[in-house]
């Protein structure tokens, strides 16, 4: 009872498809409904085949075709989303695969099927109609056959054949955790359906798809966005929130972490390999294979890819940092800081002196190594330093320079439309001192800043 | 915070991860922007969506009800200069002030405070069984010159950190403190003249503590919220 009819859907967000030759899509449903609502009624009907979800209006659009139909495109609009039949888009099949309407022609040993309508080369007894979806020639299972669909062959000497479609569990295998799982298979291993990533019933949860963007949360599809043993799903059985999927793991090596570092760490440290083994504050880590004073599900065997020897400081969750659970009973994780980042810095040409001032050269990066914005120029960023304010500056081509004597030294605008300036990739020259801040006293003047009510440090709530 | 008591400290925030947990803190400088710890981030351009900053309540784990809360969402970081080790947070929405959350002052550029300023760090990192885990806790440190500082931890203090002097008792920023402030009272206001990063050892008996220096970044500071 709390499935919902969505789940016979897949979405792509922001998305419209529009079609150039076939007759015009239904009228947009005027009556207000929300997605379920345009998915039951799709679903009921034969030649609906997928919908458009309109925001603005809260209404649907249903459509009698898919993005792999003939003479059909999408392109991005913010106003809809697209949701489409899976029967329709999926190249793995569930069961039989007797609900298989893809678009797959040609069987497993290449040969390229017959017209469901055409009688020639074979004579067969089986008609196309919406209920059966024999259309084109796409490979389909019209009579359960339990080798999945099949079709007709254009070879004479051949009648039929299977297309060897494979069952979504076979599809996609899974390596290491499953984190990188992408496959489409919605049960769990005892049968149950999963419930989809954007919906929170039956069950509530923290897993909404727009938060995890690189986690691909995509419809009902088991994933594994949270460092579990394998992927898994929320079910549709209220009395079940969540469960495991029965996937087959890959047989072949795993691959190698590219990122794997040994001194430092990179990004969140999920390659740090070295054997840093204490806390930021000094508190020894307890080992992985221990479940004293703390237990936990990260067992070394269960987490293979992870590296979890000894009582290394390591992030098998992708948490901020690598991190171990302490061997104090009073703290159960905590992060390993103190192992510095690995510098994300590219090597340095060229020095300046002072603040970089009169420098005059020619570098143009920033110390990430991304292109300098040309100062004459107003995109990616518009400046508010031209090279009309600051003549004397010499703020030519995209070379770094320092019109506002910025005490840390040259820099630019940047190409990279998210970062508006940076420092140059130029260090200061080699026995360039600045005059020391140790001697120095000022007059303070503050504002409205920094005051509190102090009343409230001694009252309790 | 080691030694430190339940407190206000309305320009201190909790930075929260996706999942909701707090792993470091920061401080509000302006009502859009909170500056923090590199440390604490995965890089420079990391993406931080749903990632967000909890003000005005000093609950750890405030109720979802709690009337005090504000909670922010990351829009952007910006990386300090190489050697500061600091942080910029732009904030989806400024946030309100109140009689809870509050701005704290930046110290003028480049400057240096007196030995001896009365000093407070703040965060809901560990407690090491004082203070209240479960609540924002306050220390007091004095502040200690950077000469006197150097001879204790063997001239490794730069020009660009601050200490503070050594307790009997031990008092400091531990675990899931770091990126937080250390406050100084001047002229009746509270200034931001640190931040804490982190560091080997919580609260070592006898040891000065060592902060990241602000005023030697204002002018970073105030460029990037200009720009």
């Amino acid at each position: 009872q709390r499935r919902s009819p969505l789940n016979d859907f897949q979405r792509l967000k922001a998305t419209q498809l529009l079609s150039m030759s076939q007759q015009g899509p239904g009228p947009e449903q005027e009556e207000p409904a929300d997605t379920e609502e345009c998915a039951r009624r799709c679903t009921v009907l034969l030649d609906c085949r997928a919908f458009h979800y309109n925001h603005q209006r809260h209404s649907c659009q249903l459509l009698p075709w898919t993005q792999h139909s003939a003479q059909t495109h999408i392109q991005r609009n913010v106003h809809y989303d697209l949701y489409q039949k899976k029967d329709y888009m999926q190249n793995c099949i569930r069961a039989d695969g007797r609900s298989y309407r893809g678009i797959q022609s040609t069987t497993e040993k290449g040969k390229n099927c017959q017209q469901w309508r055409l009688k020639f080369p074979h004579d067969h007894r089986f008609s196309p109609s919406l209920r059966n979806g024999l259309e084109e020639n796409y490979c389909r299972n019209p009579d359960r056959d339990e080798r999945g669909p099949w079709c007709y062959t254009m070879d004479p000497a051949v009648r039929h054949q299977s297309c060897g479609i494979k069952k979504c569990e076979d599809a996609v295998c899974v390596l290491c955790n499953g984190e990188d799982y992408r496959g489409l298979v919605d049960h769990t291993e005892s049968g149950r359906e999963c419930q989809r990533w954007d919906l929170q019933h039956p069950h509530k949860h923290p897993y909404h798809p727009h938060k995890y963007p690189e986690k691909d949360l995509d419809d009902n599809y088991c994933r594994n966005p949270d460092s579990s043993v394998g992927p898994w799903c929320y079910t549709t059985d209220p009395a079940r929130e969540r469960e495991y999927c029965h996937l087959r793991k890959c047989t072949e090596k795993r691959p190698r972490l590219a990122d794997t570092t040994t001194s430092c760490f990179k990004h969140k440290g999920e390659g740090y390999r070295g054997k840093v083994n204490v806390t930021t504050s000094g508190i020894p880590c307890q080992r992985w294979d221990a479940q004293t004073p703390h237990r936990h599900h990260f067992r070394p065997e269960a987490y293979e890819c992870k590296d979890l020897r000894e009582n290394y400081c390591r992030n098998p969750d992708g948490s901020e940092a690598p991190w171990c659970f302490t061997s104090l009973p009073s703290m159960r994780v905590a992060f390993c800081f103190q192992i510095k980042r690995c510098t994300d810095e590219v090597e340095v040409e060229g020095c300046y002196h002072g603040n970089g001032e009169l420098y005059r050269g020619k570098i143009s990066k920033t110390r990430k190594g991304i292109t300098c914005q040309k100062w004459s120029a107003v995109s990616p960023h518009t400046p508010q330093i031209s090279p009309a304010m600051f003549p004397a500056m010499r703020l030519e081509e995209n070379y770094c320079r320092n019109p506002d004597n910025d005490s840390h030294g040259p820099w630019c605008y940047t190409m990279d439309p998210s970062t508006q300036f940076d420092y140059c990739a130029i260090k200061s020259c080699a026995g360039d001192k600045t005059p020391s801040i140790l001697e120095t006293a000022d007059n303070v003047v503050f504002a409205e800043c920094g005051k509190r009510d102090e009343r409230l440090q001694l009252k309790g709530r | 915070i080691i030694g430190g008591r339940p407190g206000n400290s309305p320009w201190t925030v909790s930075i929260r991860n996706r999942k909701g947990v707090h792993f470091c803190g920061g401080s509000l400088v302006k009502e859009q922007w909170v500056i923090s710890t590199r440390q604490c981030f995965s890089s420079c351009d990391t993406d931080l969506s749903s990632y967000e900053v909890q003000l005005g309540t000093l609950f750890k784990d405030p109720s979802p009800s709690d009337p005090d809360k504000q909670a922010l969402p990351i829009l952007k970081l910006v990386c300090g200069p190489s050697a500061s080790d600091l942080v910029l947070l732009k904030l989806a929405r400024p946030a309100t002030l109140n009689d809870r959350v509050a701005l704290i002052c930046l110290p003028p550029e480049r400057y240096v405070v007196p030995e001896n300023t009365e000093c407070e760090i703040a965060g809901w990192g560990e407690t090491g069984g004082t203070g209240n885990k479960t609540l924002l806790n306050v220390a007091k440190l004095p502040v200690l010159s950077n000469k006197e500082c150097n001879m204790a931890l063997r001239g490794q203090v730069k020009e660009s950190e601050l200490c503070t002097a050594p307790l009997r008792a031990g008092v400091g920023a531990c675990e899931g403190d770091y990126g937080g402030p250390l406050a100084c009272l001047t002229h009746d206001c509270w200034v931001l003249e640190g931040v804490i990063t982190p560091i080997r050892v919580c609260a070592r008996k006898d040891q000065p503590a060592v902060f990241t220096r602000v005023s030697l970044y204002v002018d970073w500071i105030n460029k990037v919220m200009r720009m």
